[in-house]
């Protein structure tokens, strides 16, 4: 069974794609089989995988429209279920669905992969409720800007939610820093208020701000073979490190 | 009647609520009686303007639980109807409300300022429809990245639906670049793309990045206040300018 991993924050432009693309690309450079999830309608993870026009999309997938092997989409170095702007008409469908959260969960049962990676919309609607309901780990990439905590609460209160029932078993590897200079006062306050905060963990690895990390997502690349030797690229690496070997003790 | 602007954006960290708080400062320091309204569950304009717990917020005014008068703060700068985390399900019962667009305008009907200003979230539901429906221009923060102005054909399209019927007056002011740099590749790439759209205009003014555009935001002021000298102040100036210029003139 596959470990699945989820990307989320509920706050815009926060670092979610940048992780879940290369965070994927990492876990495969160790040799680890990963299959990428885009969930958003703005489809970032798809076009920076270098997928233009998928014929179909997550959204079919769940509502049983399209089957696992029409949806899937199996490049030379990536495996992904893709987004497309069709997907917000389908979230309004799965808010309006009872049991919806247990879509995903059971189509990820058995699929031939190491981990799965979902990356999340800015929102906490069904797609990400179903995100969470089908996911071992979720990992909230947060900036180190004014206001980038609020909103938190609200991230772990729809964790608990899943908890509850649907997925006694989920659980926050971390929240991961990006585009983070601790140098800045808005770094440290927001690394110091989450530091304080005994419901969350930080992870010790953050990722810097790097002109490499936008640049390869328009070349269709991850960071490790756009740009091997970047700040980028050795960043993701030491992230990707701490994230199993948090994930292989707890 | 005032004339009512909407910043508008579904991505998030655009820079609305930057726009909106020092939009309004400019108008302020020109004379104008200006009323800041958050629609914005996480509340970032309402937090800007150094206010705390509000006792009311604009999803009860919009519902009828609380008056104008109970909702409304008046600082010693800034007037605001502001927003609190109950937004959201409030959203929720507007997206079930027939009819929910005329809400905003008719509460805005003969309401002693020269102009409004609504903070708009980074989605397009309910609340976003109601500004839009209730505003005469609208303004679209976006930045220089990649995949900066996917979604905007969604804003534009949510603007066509609210012109079709409720509101035909509606008008885009511009597309506004933040934290925008020309002398990057991305930020060339965005503003040609933009600028190869014949449904959109672009400001000629854009804000550059500063740091002081976000630690004014941490001291309840805006950046006239703040940091008079500063480049965000002068972009947001001149910014003031070519708006009061271009809508005088359309
Ligand atoms: N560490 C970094 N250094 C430089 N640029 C970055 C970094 N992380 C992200 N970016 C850029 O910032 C922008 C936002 O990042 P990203 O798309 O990963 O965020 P997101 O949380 O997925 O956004 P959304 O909420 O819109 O889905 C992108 O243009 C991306 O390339
Ligand atoms: N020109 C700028 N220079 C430096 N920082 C900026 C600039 N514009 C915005 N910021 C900062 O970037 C962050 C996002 O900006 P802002 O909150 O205005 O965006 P937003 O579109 O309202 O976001 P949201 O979608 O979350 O409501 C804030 O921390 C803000 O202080
Ligand atoms: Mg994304
Ligand atoms: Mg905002």
């Amino acid at each position: 069974r596959p470990i699945t991993i989820s990307i989320t924050n509920n706050k815009g432009g926060t670092g979610k794609t940048t992780t879940a693309l290369n965070l994927g690309a990492a876990l495969q450079k160790k040799g680890f089989r990963v299959l990428l999830i885009d969930l958003d309608a703005q489809g970032n993870l798809t076009l920076a995988t270098g997928c233009r026009q998928p014929r179909h999309h997550a959204g079919e997938l769940l509502m049983d429209e399209a089957s696992w092997e029409e949806t899937l989409i199996t490049g030379p170095t990536v495996h992904l279920i893709p987004a497309s702007r069709m997907l917000l008409s389908y979230e309004h469908r799965l808010n309006a669905e009872p049991d919806s959260g247990y879509l995903l969960r059971e189509q990820l049962e058995n699929r031939p992969y190491d981990y799965v990676i979902i990356d999340c919309p800015p929102s906490l609607g069904a797609l990400t409720f179903g995100a969470l309901s089908a996911t071992d780990w979720f990992i909230v990439p947060m900036q180190g800007e004014n206001f980038a905590y609020i909103g938190l609460d609200e991230i772990l209160q729809c964790a608990a939610k899943v908890r509850r029932r649907i997925n006694p078993g989920i659980k926050l590897a971390g929240i991961l820093m990006n585009k983070f200079d601790l140098r800045t006062k808005f770094g440290q306050s927001v690394y110091q208020k989450l530091s304080a905060n005994p419901s969350v963990r930080v992870f010790n690895s953050s990722i810097r701000q790097d002109i490499s990390l936008m640049e390869c997502t328009a070349f269709g690349q991850s960071i490790f073979d756009y740009a091997p030797n970047s700040r980028g690229a050795r960043d993701l690496m030491n992230f990707c490190d701490e994230f199993l070997q948090y994930t292989n003790q707890h």
